[in-house]
């Protein structure tokens, strides 16, 4: 899964 | 960053500075759900809590902000300055019965047990049915002015190209989170019924209206 600190998504 | 990605963005900005201007220029907050607009406040301020804790890139700082203080200010307007126009008995769903089970979904379905993460899938689920206040709003007034549909419109093409950037991301870099997916999914068919009488009425130029 992706970690909230890589997510770059708005 | 794709293009589906940067439609989307573009159209969620777009929709919100409609709303401002329907607001605005109309001196009016006639026919918006209030109830709907402290969902997607909730929803940005519990995503985005992660702007104190990493840095991911000007335009991600750059565009939360304008979100967070966008909805804060459609908020003011709404319940302060332009209170007398709006339109409380209408405005009748009861977010609780949003908030409580999004909630609750987010503590049993999530990426990691983390007060962020936990808060991240809150906002995502959340914002999934943030809407059905004001689609509500619009079946009990049955109509709904076209500036308004355009915002309506407009927020719901931003997370039907976010789905199209999903998939684009999937093919192109193996990257996917189902609970985005999932809950991206489900926004986007909440607004099939209300595409549908955009597509047939507002874009031939009728109003909004519901059959009786």
């Amino acid at each position: 899964h992706v970690p909230t600190s890589e997510k770059d998504e708005l | 960053m794709n293009i589906f990605r940067l439609a989307g963005d573009l159209s969620h900005l777009l929709a919100i500075i409609l709303l401002l201007i329907k607001i605005w220029k109309t001196r009016s907050c006639a026919g918006i759900s209030g109830k709907s607009q402290i969902l997607f406040a909730i929803v940005y301020v519990s995503r985005y809590l992660d702007l104190v804790t990493t840095f991911i890139s000007v335009y991600n700082t750059f565009m939360k902000l304008v979100f967070i203080s966008t909805s804060v200010a459609t908020i003011y307007l709404m319940y302060v300055k332009f209170k007398a126009t709006y339109d409380h008995n209408h405005d009748s769903f009861r977010i609780e019965f949003l908030l409580v089970p999004c909630f609750l979904l987010a503590l049993l379905i999530n990426n990691a047990f983390t007060p962020l993460e936990i808060l991240w899938t809150f906002s995502i689920y959340l914002e999934a049915v943030a809407i059905l206040p004001q689609l509500f709003l619009v079946s009990k007034t049955g109509e709904a002015e076209s500036i308004t549909s355009h915002y309506l419109f407009a927020l719901g093409s931003y997370r039907a190209l976010y789905l199209l950037n999903w998939i684009y991301r999937y093919y192109a870099e193996g990257h996917y989170d189902l609970i985005a997916i999932f809950a991206g999914a489900i926004q986007t068919i909440l607004y099939c019924d209300f595409f549908y009488l955009y597509i047939t009425k507002v874009l031939k130029g009728k109003k909004l209206q519901l059959p009786a």
